[in-house]
C-alpha cells in the first residue's frame, strides 16, 4: 500500500526524537525528518509496521550517507606532498572550542606524519592556558620533534609565524600551530583568531570537535566557520558511546569534510573518517 | 531562539479559551522543543512533558492570573522541583576538619580548572586551601596545576614524576600531609575518565575508597549532548557523586545535560564555571539557571 502523510507522521515524530537522542541537533533533526517524509510519501510499501520500519531505516541511511558525503573529501598526504614538491612547508591551523582535544589531536596527527616519513614541526600558539606549553611540549619530546614557543601572553600569531619561518629555513615539510581552546560567543578570542588565520595563511584550517557535544555544535561550526573558516574536521572521543550525532550537525551545517575521528587518548588512536562507520552506529 | 519558542508558547495560551487539551499539546511540543534543544535528555523531556500535560489540563485558573501564568509556572515549577528547589545550595563546609572534595569528570570537562576556581572561592571566604594533583597520565597536568596553585597562592601536593606513580598513593599522601598541616578543604584532582574506559573507572573507584573524600564532585561540561545521563549515572555507580560543577556555561550551551545528571544522581548542582579564569565560579542558582534554560 501507499504510505501517506497521516501515516507517516507518528514515525516521524518518533524518528525525531531517536536522532536527537543521537545527538543530532535539534534543528538538523528537523530538516532530516523533513526531508525524509518527502522521499517517502506515496512509496509503495508492505502493510505491516515492521516492513514500514525497515523500509523508513533503509532511506534514512540513504540520506544520512549522502549528507556526509556532501562535505566533500581531502586527501591530506596528496596537499603535503603537492607542497613538498615546491619545497613549502604545509601549514595546518587547528581550532576550536575548549577542551575539546586540539593539543591531543595535533600530537596523534604528527604521530601519523612521522611514520609516514614526513618531519613535522608544532607551535605553541596558546599563550594563554595553564600549563599549555609544558603539555605540548612533552608530546614534543615524546614524538621527537622541536616545538616553537614564546613566553606565556605573548602574541599568538608571532608564535606560529616564527614557526612556519623555521619550517622554511629547515625545509620542514608539516607545521601544526596549537591554539588556545575558546568560545565562538568570544567575540575578542574570535578576532585574536582570525588574526593568526591573516597573519599565516595555513594551508588548512582545522576545526576539533567534540563527539559528546549536543546543540551547541551547531553554533559552534557555524560561527567558527563564519569568523574564521573551516576546511576539515576532526571529532575526538567518539570512544566515549558518542552516537555520533555531532558529525552530522557539522557536516550538515558548515559542508565541510571530517578528516579524522579520535578514539581515544593514544598517540594510535586516530582513524580516517569513514562515514558509514557513524551511520552503522546511528542506525543500530 | 529559546525566548522565542516561549514567547509563541504564550501567543497560544493567550489566544485559547480554555486549557483544553489541544492547547496544552501544542504548548507541550514547544516546551520538548525548548528542552531538546537546552540538550536535556530525551527521555527525561518525555516523562516531564507527561507531568506538565497532566497538571495542566486539570489546573484552574485561579483569580487575577491568566492560563499562560499558570501553565509557564507549571513548566518552571517541574524544572526546578528537579533541581531539588528554588534555594541555591548551602556551601558551609566545617573548618579545620581537613575536608576533602574529590573533582572527577569526562577529559576535557574542566576539572584542573575548576579545581583552581574552588580553592580560590573557599580562599576567598577565609578558608585554608590546598590542591592535590592526582592526574598522573595527562602531559603537563602537574604543571597546569601548579601554575593555578601559584596564581592563587595556595600549596599543592603532587610529585614531579608522577607518571611512576599510582593516583591513589598520591592523593593518600596528599590528604594526610595536608590534614596533618591543619587545611580547611582539601581539592583532589583527577584525571579525565568516560564510563566505558573500565580501569579508570575502577581507579577511580579504588581513589574514593582510599580516601575516602568528603565530597565526590562531578564535573560536566555545559555544551555536552545526550550522553550526560548515561556518563553521569556511571560515574555514580563508581562512585557516589554529591555534587555537579557545571563548567563552560559563558558559551552559548544551555546546560541541559546537567539537568540529566541531576536527575540521573540525585547529586546536588552547587556551582557553574562562567570563564577561564580562576575567578570565574558562581554558586549554582537554580531559578536563573531554568530560567536560561527556557530562554
Ligand atoms: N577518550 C578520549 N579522550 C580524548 C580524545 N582526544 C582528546 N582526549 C582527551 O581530552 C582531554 C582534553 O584534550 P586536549 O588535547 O588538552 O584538549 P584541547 O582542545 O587542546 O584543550 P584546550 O587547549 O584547553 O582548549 C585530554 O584528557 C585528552 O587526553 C579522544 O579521542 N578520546
Ligand atoms: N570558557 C570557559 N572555559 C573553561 C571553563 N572551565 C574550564 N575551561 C577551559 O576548558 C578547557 C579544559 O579545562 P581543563 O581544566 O584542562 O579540563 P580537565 O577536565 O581538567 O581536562 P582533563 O584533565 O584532560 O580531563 C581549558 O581550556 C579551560 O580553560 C569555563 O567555565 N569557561
Ligand atoms: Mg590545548
Ligand atoms: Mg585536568
Amino acid at each position: 500500500s501507499e504510505l501517506t502523510e497521516k501515516k507517516l507522521e507518528p514515525i516521524m515524530n518518533e524518528l525525531l526524537l531517536e536522532l536527537v537522542a543521537c545527538d543530532i541537533a535539534f534543528p538538523i533533526a528537523e530538516e532530516i525528518v523533513d526531508h525524509l517524509k518527502k522521499e517517502l510519501i506515496g512509496a509503495k510499501v508492505e502493510r505491516s509496521k515492521a516492513a514500514i520500519r525497515k523500509f523508513v531505516k533503509e532511506k534514512l541511511r540513504e540520506v544520512l550517507l549522502s549528507l556526509l558525503e556532501s562535505g566533500g573529501e581531502i586527501d591530506l598526504i596528496k596537499m603535503i606532498e603537492e607542497k613538498r614538491r615546491r619545497r613549502e612547508p604545509f601549514v595546518i591551523l587547528f581550532l576550536g572550542p575548549n577542551g575539546h582535544g586540539k593539543t591531543t589531536t595535533i600530537a596523534k596527527i604528527a604521530y601519523l606524519l612521522l611514520k609516514k616519513g614526513y618531519s613535522v614541526v608544532l607551535a605553541c600558539s596558546d599563550t594563554f592556558r595553564a600549563g599549555a606549553r609544558e603539555q605540548l611540549e612533552e608530546h614534543a619530546k615524546r614524538l621527537g620533534v622541536k616545538m616553537i614557543r614564546h613566553e606565556y601572553g605573548a602574541d599568538p600569531a608571532a608564535v606560529a609565524y616564527d614557526a612556519v619561518m623555521y619550517a622554511r629555513a629547515r625545509g620542514i615539510d608539516v607545521v601544526l600551530i596549537d591554539t588556545a581552546g575558546r568560545m565562538q560567543t568570544n567575540v575578542n578570542l574570535m578576532e585574536e583568531l582570525n588574526k593568526i588565520a591573516r597573519v599565516v595563511e595555513p594551508d588548512l584550517k582545522v576545526f576539533v570537535g567534540d563527539a559528546l557535544t549536543g546543540n551547541d555544535a551547531l553554533e559552534q561550526a557555524m560561527k567558527f566557520n563564519e569568523y574564521v573558516g573551516i576546511d576539515a574536521i576532526v571529532l575526538t572521543k567518539v570512544d566515549a558511546d558518542a552516537k555520533g550525532g555531532a558529525a552530522i550537525t557539522i557536516v550538515k551545517s558548515i559542508r565541510k569534510p571530517i578528516l579524522f575521528l579520535g578514539t581515544g587518548q593514544r598517540y594510535e588512536d586516530l582513524v580516517p573518517f569513514n562515514p558509514r562507520w557513524i551511520i552503522d552506529r546511528l542506525l543500530e | 531562539r529559546l525566548g522565542k519558542a516561549l514567547a509563541d508558547v504564550v501567543k497560544k495560551l493567550s489566544r485559547a479559551a480554555i486549557i483544553d487539551r489541544r492547547v496544552v499539546e501544542e504548548v507541550v511540543r514547544d516546551i520538548q522543543r525548548a528542552l531538546l534543544m537546552a540538550d536535556v535528555n530525551v527521555r527525561l523531556v518525555l516523562e516531564l512533558s507527561n507531568r506538565i500535560r497532566e497538571r495542566a489540563l486539570k489546573v484552574e485558573v485561579p483569580p487575577g492570573f491568566t492560563k499562560k501564568d499558570v501553565v509557564i509556572r507549571i513548566i518552571y515549577e517541574e524544572l526546578v522541583r528537579l533541581l531539588g528547589g528554588e534555594k541555591p545550595p548551602r556551601i558551609d563546609i566545617p573548618r579545620r576538619r581537613g575536608y576533602t572534595i574529590m573533582l572527577v569528570g569526562i577529559q576535557g570537562s574542566g576539572k584542573t580548572t575548576s579545581a583552581a576556581k574552588l580553592a580560590w572561592f573557599f580562599k576567598n571566604r577565609g578558608y585554608k586551601v590546598a590542591l592535590i594533583c592526582a592526574d598522573t597520565y595527562r602531559p603537563g597536568a602537574h604543571d597546569q596545576l601548579k601554575q593555578l596553585a601559584e596564581l592563587i597562592e595556595a600549596p599543592m601536593y603532587g610529585p614531579k614524576d608522577s607518571n611512576s606513580r599510582s593516583p591513589v598513593d598520591i592523593a593518600l599522601e596528599g590528604v594526610s600531609l595536608f590534614k596533618k598541616q591543619g587545611y580547611d578543604v582539601i581539592i583532589i584532582d583527577t584525571a579525565g575518565r568516560h564510563k566505558d574506559e573500565h580501569s579508570l573507572m575502577k581507579e577511580m573507584t579504588d581513589i574514593a575508597s582510599k580516601i575516602r573524600p568528603d565530597e565526590v564532585m562531578l564535573v560536566i561540561d555545559a555544551t555536552i549532548g545526550q550522553q550526560a545521563y548515561s556518563q553521569a549515572k556511571a560515574f555514580n555507580e563508581a562512585v557516589k557523586l554529591g555534587s555537579i560543577f557545571i563548567s563552560k556555561l559563558d558559551g552559548s550551551a544551555k546546560g541541559g545535560g546537567a539537568l540529566s545528571a541531576v536527575a540521573a544522581t540525585g547529586a546536588v548542582i552547587k556551582f557553574i564555571g562562567t570563564g577561564e579564569k580562576v575567578d570565574e565560579i558562581e554558586l549554582f542558582d537554580p531559578s536563573s539557571f531554568v530560567s536560561r534554560l527556557l530562554g
